[in-house]
Formats: C-alpha cells, structure tokens, sequence
C-alpha cells in the first residue's frame, strides 16, 4: 500500500508573506532547521514558494523582500495524491518540496524528499 | 537488492575552498541548481561542507568566506554503504546530503535525499 502525502506530510506549516523581508526567513530558516518556506497572501491563498537557495542565490544583490525572491507558481500535491507520483513530480521539476493542498487548495502541510527519502529506510 | 552509494550517488563534485567567497558559493548554487557543496583543502582534503542553508542564515551578517560559515565536521557516506543506512543516517543528523568517500576519504561522489526520493517511484 502506497503512503499518500496525508500520511507523510509535516502538518505544522511555516508561512509568510510576499512583504515580509529577506531577513526575516534567513531567521526562520535558521531557527526551524528547515529549507522550504510557502508564501501566503493576506487572505492565507498560496502565492508564492521561497527556499533556503532562493535566499542564498539573492547573496550580493539588493533585493529585499520575498515578493522579489519568491517563485510565483507553486508547484503542489494533493492531500490524497501517493507519495511515488509525489517523488516523480518532484524529481521532474528539480525541486526538493511541495506545498500540500485540499481540494479547496487550502495550505494542509509541506512534503520534502527529506520526508520521502526516509521510507526507504523503515521499510527495511 | 538494496542499492549501494556509488550506485545512486551523483559522481562530479562541485567543490569550493574555505578562502571562497560566500558570494562566488552562491553563484555556483544559482548556475547548478542544487544545494550542497563540499569544501576542501588545497590537498583536495575534505574539511568542510556548505549548503545553500548555510548561506541563507548567514543573510544580514558581516560573514564574507566559506571559513565563516562552513560545517567543519563532515558527515560523509563510504561508496559501498547501503543506501538505506545513508538515509538512516541523514535523518538522524537532519541533513539532506552526504559527501561520499572510498577506504582512503577521497571524495568520491555527493548522494542527496532528492537522490533517495527517486528510488521511491522508481520501484514502482
Ligand atoms: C530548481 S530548485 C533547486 C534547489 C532546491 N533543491 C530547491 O528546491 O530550492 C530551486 C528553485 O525551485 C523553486 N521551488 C522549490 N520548490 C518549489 C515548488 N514546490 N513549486 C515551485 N517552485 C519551487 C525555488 O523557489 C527555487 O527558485
Ligand atoms: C541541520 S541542516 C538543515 C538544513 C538542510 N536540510 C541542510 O542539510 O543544509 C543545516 C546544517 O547542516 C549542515 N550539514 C549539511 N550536510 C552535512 C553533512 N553531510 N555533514 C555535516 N554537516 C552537514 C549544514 O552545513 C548546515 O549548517
């Protein structure tokens, strides 16, 4: 039986907003141990995606905020959606992390090959 | 069979030294698009690591070389580990990447959990 990203998911999401600064997820990132950070808008709709690489890649430039970092369409799964069609889109995009979303496409979770890489081990 | 690290693992290492500039690291993640790059001394020695992690945290500070802001103690995979101690092994740490090495500790290879996660549907 394949797990679905439900099952694998981490369910507290870290959010933040197009107008909050650089900084401030350089501290997040720091203090969460984590890399992948989905931006909300102010009604909570998924705008944006920003990661530890997009904050390391704007090193030197004079951006400022997560509006000009962030990557704009958000690639997600779904709640239901099995986590080896969740590895594939992965690997597919060259991304390390999903945003996962209902039916309504309200933030449920985050899901990262961290998460997936770990069924490899426990299987055995 | 369970797959070993030199069979997964990426076998060109992109690699920097810690007299590097954390600007010149965070140009090789945006030209590479990935997040893990190894540090060596000029035997070629590995005595550190960077991730794009470190760099985003290092966001604000008066941080210029990859000396400031490296992981000195390396955890590393050896070629002929089975990939799911090397995953056992990631979660333990909280890490995305190993360096891989043979008998003598050169730098032999990189494994990720993006690298694990493609097993995951590829089983399939
Ligand atoms: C090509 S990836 C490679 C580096 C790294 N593994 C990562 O995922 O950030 C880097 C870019 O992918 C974007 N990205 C990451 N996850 C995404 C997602 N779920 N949807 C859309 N873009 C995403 C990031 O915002 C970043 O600009
Ligand atoms: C706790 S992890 C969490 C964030 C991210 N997933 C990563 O691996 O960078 C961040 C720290 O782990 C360190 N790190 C990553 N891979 C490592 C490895 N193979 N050996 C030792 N430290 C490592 C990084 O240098 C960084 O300081």
């Amino acid at each position: 039986v394949v797990p679905l990203a439900k099952d694998i998911m981490t369910k507290k999401v870290v959010i933040a907003t197009p107008r909050d600064s650089i900084a401030s997820a350089a501290r997040i990132f720091a203090e969460k141990n984590f890399d992948h950070l989905p931006i909300v808008d102010q009604n909570g709709k998924l705008v944006g995606i920003v990661t530890s690489w997009d904050i390391a890649v704007a090193v030197g430039t004079k951006k400022r905020r997560l509006s000009d970092v962030l990557t704009p369409k958000v690639i997600t799964a779904r709640e239901d959606e099995p986590i080896d069609e969740v590895a594939r889109k992965l690997e597919r995009h060259g991304i390390s992390g999903v945003p996962v979303v209902d039916a309504e496409g309200q933030l449920k979770g985050i899901l990262t090959t961290d998460d997936i890489s770990m069924l490899v081990w426990r299987r055995r």
